[in-house]
């Protein structure tokens, strides 16, 4: 049969759903084997944050969908879940082969690299189920579209940014329409995001400055 | 298969990424 947009959507959910069914939940013997290798194991920290970014998920997706679509959100994000563990063991193993080094701690301690990862994990599941071939305006999936998840998870646009290309490098089941719209939040957090009024940037730039001895004030962000 | 630029260099990936801050 012919490819309709329509078919193209129906066909990516099928194929992310094909390739998360058979992935785990939980962290892979591999990835704990990297977190009993931490100085401080981070197995704990892992699974309570996310016990809590789960709850923060359903309860504005219930919010954004209506409160009858509760179970939709907690599949959604157990597929995101399947994916943040994939891609951890993937990207801490290219890591390991890249600086051949065994412990990760500060990297795997690092709340901002899992809330990212996880965020970003989210967001290619959002955006698979998302996807509209038509541009109607605002439906209730589409407020679920980039950059939502940020706000849900209070995460720093410039954080979430550190993780796409190493997210797309290590994850092979992406497709080339997903890697694009991967790009284009690249580019929204860089051309706008990061610098929109309240961005935590300013304060890290003029820290820098201060460290590097020029105490510059950092320009506001152009209108 | 994909027009995606891959922009980091070698000695950047997640961790120094990451520890910055």
């Amino acid at each position: 049969p012919p490819q309709t947009p329509v078919r193209a959507a129906m066909n990516s959910i099928q194929q992310l759903k094909v390739i998360l069914n058979s992935a785990s939940d939980k962290p892979s013997e591999n990835l704990k084997r990297y977190f009993s290798n931490c100085t401080v194991n981070p197995s704990e920290d892992v699974a309570q944050r996310v016990e809590c970014l789960g709850r923060a998920f359903s309860d504005r997706f219930a919010l954004a969908v209506g409160q009858g679509c509760t179970e939709i959100g907690s599949q959604r994000f157990t597929l995101g879940i399947r994916l943040y563990y994939r891609v951890m063991e993937s990207m801490v193993k290219s890591e390991e082969e890249r600086l051949s080094v065994q412990n990760f701690s500060k990297l795997l301690n690092n709340n901002a690299f899992h809330t990212s990862l996880l965020a970003c994990a989210l967001e290619v599941v959002t955006a698979t189920y998302g996807w509209s071939p038509f541009k109607s305006g605002s439906t209730s999936e589409t407020d679920l579209s980039f950059p939502w998840i940020l706000d849900v998870f209070e995460l720093r646009a410039f954080d979430f940014y550190k993780v796409i290309e190493s997210f797309i490098k290590v994850e092979p089941s992406l497709k080339r329409d997903m890697i694009k719209h991967l790009e284009r939040c690249e580019h929204r957090i860089m051309e706008s995001i990061a610098w929109r009024s309240d961005s935590a940037l300013f304060e890290l730039l003029k820290q820098s400055k201060e460290q590097e001895g020029h105490v510059d004030h950092a320009e506001p962000p152009s209108t | 298969n994909h027009d995606y630029h891959f922009g980091l260099e070698e000695g950047e990936g997640v961790s120094e990424l990451f520890d910055c801050d």
